[in-house]
């Protein structure tokens, strides 16, 4: 799955996804990724938010839509990110998921559920003070 | 917090934030960005995960689910489960622009996509083959069914409900992984 968020230079926020969902999943099976508030959200008074993971378990709490209300209420993308993975966590400590978040005045994070194969997230970001996309990653809690 | 504007993406998919950006500097819309990054993905099959020719489902076949999100009007579209179209993120799209609707789903969804002009094609390639034919060698493991007979964890189905919870287990982590996800 890739999920995307990009914000213009006036704040307007988009949001996407795209997936071929799970190996050998059940025929009718749909993921998180269409969902919107689960595989993404965006809204341009606040900024926009992507998970990737488990769709199985991700779309039962909403997590791009609960991350940019965190960010509506005051939080940065980083601190969103993980409280939305903590939330999680706390149903279901052992799920596969990670979050990037971003707002309108730029800022972005991310997080993930750290898990013995899983410690380190990786994701891209492109913004006007570089001149090719750059790699960056987060460990994962 | 660098000056805007921002692509941001999940996973080193760095073709996808390139063509995301390079459609916002030719002057295309926040979405028209999205679109064009997602769109690289499914055709170039990002890690397998994106797009046609990756992760089949029980049956063999590889579907998609895409979905895209305006956060100034909150207009969505979005597909799921869509069968022998391979530009999913495309036809999201046109859910959003041409219907009243937000989600469309399987064959319908199909229906849809080629009233709209997208191929009808078979997503299917050698290695979504492959990997299909590896599954059903191996007894059809690992699966998403519990509470069922034959015992899903050993043999393949068709399956029926078994009386009772016998299987009380979580979700399937142990099945979705940095090689299978949504």
């Amino acid at each position: 799955t890739i999920g995307m968020v990009v914000i213009g230079k006036s704040g307007h926020t988009a949001s996407g996804t795209t997936s071929n969902g799970a190996n050998h999943k059940i025929h009718g099976r749909v993921g998180d990724s269409p969902v919107a508030g689960a595989g993404s959200y965006a809204d341009s008074t606040v900024g926009g938010a992507a998970a990737t993971g488990d769709g199985d378990t991700m779309m039962r709490f909403l997590p791009s839509y609960q991350a940019v209300e965190y960010m509506r209420a005051g939080d940065d993308p980083a601190s969103a990110c993980k409280k939305v993975i903590s939330r999680i966590q706390k149903h279901v400590p052992h799920f596969f998921g990670a979050v990037i978040c971003a707002n309108i005045t730029g800022g972005y994070g991310a997080a993930c559920n750290k898990l013995p194969e899983f410690s380190q997230f990786h994701f891209m970001v492109y913004h006007s003070l570089q001149s090719q996309p750059s790699e960056e990653k987060v460990d994962c809690i | 917090a660098p000056p805007l504007p921002l692509v941001i993406n999940t996973w080193p998919f760095g073709n996808a934030t390139r063509a995301a950006w390079s459609k916002l500097q030719a002057g295309g819309s926040e979405l028209d960005a999205v679109e064009s990054g997602c769109s690289l993905c499914e055709a170039q099959q990002c890690d397998g995960s994106v797009g046609f020719g990756g992760h089949p489902d029980e049956l063999g076949e590889t579907t998609l689910d895409a979905m895209i999100m305006d956060g100034t009007t909150m207009e969505v579209g979005a597909v799921a489960g869509l069968r022998r179209i391979k530009n999913a993120i495309g036809v999201a799209r046109k859910v959003m622009e041409h219907t009243r609707h937000t989600l469309l789903v399987g064959e319908s969804a199909t229906q849809f996509a080629e009233a709209m002009g997208f191929p009808n094609e078979d997503l299917s390639t050698n290695h979504s083959l492959s990997v299909y034919s590896e599954w059903l060698r191996q007894n059809c493991q690992p699966n998403f069914w519990k509470n069922v007979i034959p015992d899903a964890s050993k043999s393949c189905g068709p399956y029926k409900p078994a009386r009772g919870l016998v299987q009380r287990k979580g979700p399937a982590t142990g099945k979705i992984n940095i090689h299978s996800h949504d």
